[in-house]
């Protein structure tokens, strides 16, 4: 599949944000 | 273990098997999980995105895994 340029922005920002609230998770259960 | 539910863990790791751009398409998904509640599978994504675990990707219908990345 060949994604759009503004599609790999997209799904970069989503993972980001995915990334962050992993991060946010992680930290709450220490 | 990683504290999620035995059908949250399978959907995961799915999505994690998962090599393409676009990641999982939620049609594909259910597919795999021949007889699994539509809602469960819906409930089951909601939570894995909330926990970070999983994003989505061209659209609300396609996920990837942050593991291993």
């Amino acid at each position: 599949v060949c994604l759009t340029e503004e599609q790999k922005r997209k799904i970069e920002e989503n993972r980001q944000r995915a990334l962050a609230r992993r991060a946010e998770r992680l930290a709450a259960q220490r | 273990t990683n504290g999620l539910t035995p059908h949250q863990s399978q959907i995961l790791n799915l999505i994690k098997s998962c090599r393409g751009s676009e990641g999982m398409a939620f049609d594909d998904l259910k597919a795999r999980l021949h007889g699994m509640n539509v809602n469960t599978i819906k409930q089951a994504l909601e939570f894995l995105s909330n926990e970070g675990h999983i994003y989505s990707t061209v659209d609300e219908d396609h996920f990837k895994s942050t593991d291993g990345d």
